[in-house]
């Protein structure tokens, strides 16, 4: 069951496929499983829907592992999971979140690029989608959404880790994201989680001027960060992408924040530069824990400043 | 598999932009197989780059030519990836 399920160790693609089945099968009432889509290699793209009813309620969606080398992202995605439906009733802010609005978790958002880290290289990042005339696999699918698309901060060479590929959405697992939000429409937040590097970003990367909602997603930013450190001192920076890390560009949450969706955050989660994508699996854990303070501070915000 | 034998990370700081733009300049040397874990971007934030054993030597040199201090992250990547797969076959033997 999820009450035996170790949570202390990383999983392969199938175990967190059936951990997604039994979290389902215990909690009918709370917790589906939709699927969104198929990825290039024909795996299914699986989202963890968790609501107490309504129709077609105001959302909030987290990802994890678009980046398939990021490891303790998904594995914190499963802690996320199981966190849900044990504090649903339980933990007075997460109970009225679910009492009003409905999350929507992906917790292998990039199943292709994960399988590979599993069976061929440990240090994959990108999808697994052939480019016609190159040798070389595979997209960011960080660099590959609709929003300043093509522009500096992303490679137009298939053979380097930020190809932006030959098209905005030319990506199924971005493209299936896109058509799920635009057909849901009524997405308030949306994070997604990255590692390493212990930063809490908002839009914009492609473009230094700043976002319209810039002072409300940095004061947002300030209570998530500080809410994350008071469980074991980790320190995030926090800030919009250009400015606190690099120009990137066709990133998730600059198009997000595109469609309207306010609450637009990246996380890169520990560490800041001792084992970076190799965490050991004893820092799962602490890590889940610490993030989910921080998810709760944004989730709750976007609960009671509704727009 | 991959095997990551030798692989080094190192972690490059970059004081200006003149030095930012230099290590942009060893990015572009396919040959070399860099692989940033966290690419060139502001100065004075950290660029950690896994370098396969055979560039090593070339990489440092490149570095020391140009005045980019760095520091070694990860001594030998295979290693710590013996780790985890250890850790993670241990926990699989344990739950069958």
């Amino acid at each position: 069951s999820t009450d035996t399920f170790n949570y202390a160790t990383y999983h392969t693609l199938e175990e967190i496929y059936s951990f997604m089945d039994m979290l389902v099968a215990e909690h009918p009432q709370l917790v589906s499983k939709l699927q969104i889509g198929n990825t290039y290699e024909g795996r299914p793209i699986y989202v963890l829907k968790f609501s107490t009813g309504g129709n077609n309620r105001p959302a909030i969606w987290i990802d994890t592992g678009i980046h398939s080398r990021e490891w303790v992202t998904q594995a914190s995605g499963v802690w996320f999971a199981k966190k849900i439906t044990q504090d649903y009733g339980q933990d007075f802010t997460l109970t009225a979140i679910l009492d009003s609005m409905d999350i929507f978790l992906e917790i292998v958002t990039n199943p292709d690029g994960f399988a590979f880290t599993h069976s061929k290289n440990r240090m994959w990042r990108k999808t697994r989608s052939l480019t016609p005339g190159s040798s070389c696999v595979g997209v960011d699918p960080n660099r590959n959404w609709d929003a300043g698309f093509g522009m500096a901060g992303a490679s137009s060479n298939p053979c380097t880790d930020t190809y932006r590929g030959k098209f905005a959405n030319s990506e199924v697992e971005v493209k299936s994201i896109v058509d799920f939000v635009k057909s849901h429409g009524n997405i308030k937040a949306f994070i997604s989680i990255h590692s390493y590097s212990q930063l809490l970003l908002y839009p914009y990367g492609y473009k230094a001027e700043p976002a319209p909602d810039r002072d409300e997603l940095d004061q947002l930013a300030k209570s998530a960060v500080t809410a994350l450190a008071s469980l074991y001192g980790t320190k995030f920076k926090y800030g919009s992408i250009i400015k606190t890390i690099y120009q990137a560009s066709g990133s998730t949450i600059d198009w997000t924040y595109s469609q309207g969706i306010k609450y637009s955050y990246t996380f890169e989660l520990r560490d800041t530069g001792r084992y970076g994508f190799l965490l050991p699996a004893s820092q799962i854990v602490p890590t889940a824990q610490e993030t989910w303070l921080a998810l709760r501070t944004i989730m709750e915000y976007t609960l009671n400043h509704p727009y | 598999k991959e095997d990551f034998v030798g692989h080094q990370v190192l972690r490059i700081s970059a004081a200006d932009e003149a030095q930012v733009q230099k290590v942009k300049e060893l990015e572009d040397l396919e040959h070399l197989q860099l692989d940033f874990w966290r690419g060139p971007g502001q100065p004075g934030s950290p660029i950690d780059v896994r370098v396969p054993f055979p560039s090593i030597q070339a990489v440092k040199a490149f570095l020391e030519a140009h005045g980019l201090g760095y520091t070694i992250m990860i001594e030998d990547v295979q290693s710590l990836l013996d780790e985890e797969q250890e850790q993670m076959f241990a926990f699989q033997a344990r739950s069958r």
